[in-house]
């Protein structure tokens, strides 16, 4: 598994947008980024995880900092969209580890997992690809995380 | 944005695991992937966006049907993580975009999203990498929702 992983990349301009209490019926997905692709605001990461109560859903997505008050007027104007808060966070960065080859994310994503623990970084959202886990933290720990993960997965030999 | 797309992919083997109100501190995340690694659990996607109530999240993750089980024993088993509830939903298949060079997620994400609503199909669950957008949907609708999506991109003239 330390031999899957072949890089670690970060971005830290990233702001992230939560909007709870999303009513989860067809359409209303395509009706927030239709709002933002209209707004023309650049969106990164877009995560809907599954929220306890029946009907509602939270959805995360990332922004650049910049565009952050931009994205919150753009899913706020007009008709209302039916959720029932949205908050904005910004200082959050972006870190991911990437490992062509990945067959199970489980042990790749519980050895970074571990490694930011073990800085006592907290964890604010999980996205995976085939070949990549990323996650959002504080983006005051995004050098600490870094180097803990190179370390992790055996990259500083490679330096 | 027609062109940037080049091709939907699908699967439908998946199970969606949900754990709520996991406890929202360094070392969760850590702990819940290495039982699942322990146990030779095969994960797909992992997702956590932000739960409302502070201090707990929400987590879900997609195993094959056939480990649903296992995966629930793994996270279940031994000294308690601390979330308080776990739900398995089998029948779940996850469809996504692929396009190279996606520059901001939200034009292709509305063009998506659009399409699946328009057939009264409803998003579950939703992650993105740079050059994908996965969703999961209900199983029984995965062959309507790539067809559906085929034609929201102009795909099917090049079949
Ligand atoms: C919450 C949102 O994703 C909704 N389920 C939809 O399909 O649009
Ligand atoms: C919820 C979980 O991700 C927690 N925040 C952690 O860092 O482990």
């Amino acid at each position: 598994e330390q031999r899957i992983v072949s890089g670690v990349a970060y971005s830290r301009d990233e702001a992230r947008v939560a909007l709870f209490g999303v009513p989860d019926s067809p359409g209303v997905a395509a009706e927030i980024f239709g709002r933002l692709a209209q707004a023309g605001v650049n969106v990164d990461m877009i995560v809907q995880s599954q929220a306890r109560r029946e009907g509602a859903q939270n959805i995360v997505f990332t922004v650049t900092e910049r565009e952050a008050q931009r994205a919150l007027d753009a899913v706020r104007a007009g008709a209302s969209i039916g959720f029932e808060e949205a908050q904005v966070r910004r200082d959050v960065a972006k870190v991911s580890v990437i490992g062509i080859g990945m067959r199970s994310h489980a042990g790749v994503a519980h050895t970074m997992f571990a490694a930011l623990a073990a800085k006592g970084i907290n964890i604010e959202a999980i996205s995976t690809s085939e070949i990549k886990i990323s996650v959002l933290i504080d983006a005051q720990y995004v050098e600490l995380a870094v180097r803990a993960l190179h370390t992790a997965y055996g990259l500083d030999a490679a330096a």
